[in-house]
């Protein structure tokens, strides 16, 4: 589904060059159920961005479905993003002068979904992550950990082969953080989406098929859930 | 150190109020470690900001070190805030165009801290939570958990008596985590530090005197460490 050929990102501050990412090469299969771990600041969010597309590496290549996205323009990439890719922010980036229901349809106005559909999906996704009182709330209306639940909701209703989820539990509690995996989970086992996590929550470890670690943004190493 | 009188703070949004807290009355010592812990939504940031004096509260009252602080004028509310309470936002609250140590040494500013102090101080603090060498990067070119930790060091500079953490490990590892709950609960034993934290980390628990669980706005039950 997913794959980086020594996927590197550099920013150059005056004389000092932060390593980001330094030459990452992974293959995710799809439906795989994939966590990155590692240290604050070690290239989890960086890789991201990158599988994303959402910025260009300083060197090397991500493939996703077998297309080298670099090859893409912008109106495919964007139209690449919006149909197959559904990003979990870690700062959430959610829109201030939207409701939860704006902000989560909005992805669906993008890619031609009927009004009543775009409403019934947003609807459920929301109530399916326990907001379905809080759907005309704007972000600054809501706590942390629900602004995280209307960042998952919007990056699912577009109903993604790949989710790429940045620290999704990390402003829950644990059995609302639990009942996020399972969501997860069961997109993964029933409708064989690809879930590619960054995180730092342990409770991951147990759904997860493979666990990367990264470290100064390199590969430290591989496991799979039987070796954990 | 901390006491609330009946606490309460309701959103009314069209024919629904929400209550987001429902009246809390409780008594901080002066140089407790505490921990509120309840579900995502449950009123934890909202009780912190009452506290803090960010907003006002509905009904009920706050008392920091036996003074009401809803009969302090706006400037005596301010000076208040940043002599005596360090505040660590859940969702950071950094300035984007200044860099970590412009951010750091913003509230010293505002307290009349000399220069070469001012930045003496946010570097040493910048290094004791491991961003040493991300002194000149602004929010945008951090990652997540460093943002975290500019926000803890920001709230730790001005010598605080009062910490108010929300969530101050969501963003960290495993490690980087237990070293933030070190820097914290050292400086409740050795500075004599009060501190509260909002947080979903179990971690926490091990540290603090005591747990206020909160749902739906207010206090189910208080626990010592004892008792956990
Ligand atoms: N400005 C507002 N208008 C309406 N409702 C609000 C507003 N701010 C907060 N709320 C509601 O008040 C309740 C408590 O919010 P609060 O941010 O205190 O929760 P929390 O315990 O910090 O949650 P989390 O663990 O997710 O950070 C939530 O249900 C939220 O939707
Ligand atoms: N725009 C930028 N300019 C300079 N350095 C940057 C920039 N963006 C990120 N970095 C650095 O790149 C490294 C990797 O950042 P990244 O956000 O990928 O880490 P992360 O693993 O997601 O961390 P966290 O667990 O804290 O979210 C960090 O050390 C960070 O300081
Ligand atoms: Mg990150
Ligand atoms: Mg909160």
């Amino acid at each position: 589904a997913v794959e980086t050929e020594d996927l590197a990102k550099y920013y150059v501050m005056g004389p000092v060059t932060v390593r980001a990412l330094d030459g990452v090469s992974v293959k995710i299969r799809r439906s795989e159920y994939l966590s990155i771990m590692g240290p604050s600041g070690s290239g989890k969010t960086t890789f991201f961005n990158m599988v994303g597309g959402l910025d260009r590496p300083t060197r090397g290549k991500v493939f996703i479905d077998e297309v080298d996205i670099a090859s893409l323009d912008a109106y495919e990439l964007a139209w690449l993003r919006a149909k197959k890719i559904g990003y979990i922010f870690q700062t959430f980036n959610l829109i201030p002068v939207l409701t939860a229901m704006e902000n989560v349809t909005l992805p669906m106005v993008f890619t031609g979904v009927e009004r009543e559909e775009r409403l019934r999906r947003a609807r459920e996704m929301l109530t399916r992550v326990g907001l379905g009182e809080r759907l005309d709330h704007k972000p600054g209306e809501l706590s942390g950990g629900q602004q995280q639940r209307v960042a998952i909701a919007r990056a699912l209703v577009n109903d993604p082969v790949i989710v790429l989820a940045d620290e999704p539990t990390g402003n829950l509690d644990l059995h609302t953080g639990l009942e996020i995996i399972n969501l997860l989970k069961t997109l993964n086992t029933e409708k064989k989406v690809t879930i590619i996590n960054a995180t730092h929550d342990l409770k991951m470890i147990d759904v997860s098929d493979r666990i990367f670690w990264l470290r100064d943004g390199k590969i430290e190493r591989i496991e799979t859930r039987a070796e954990v």
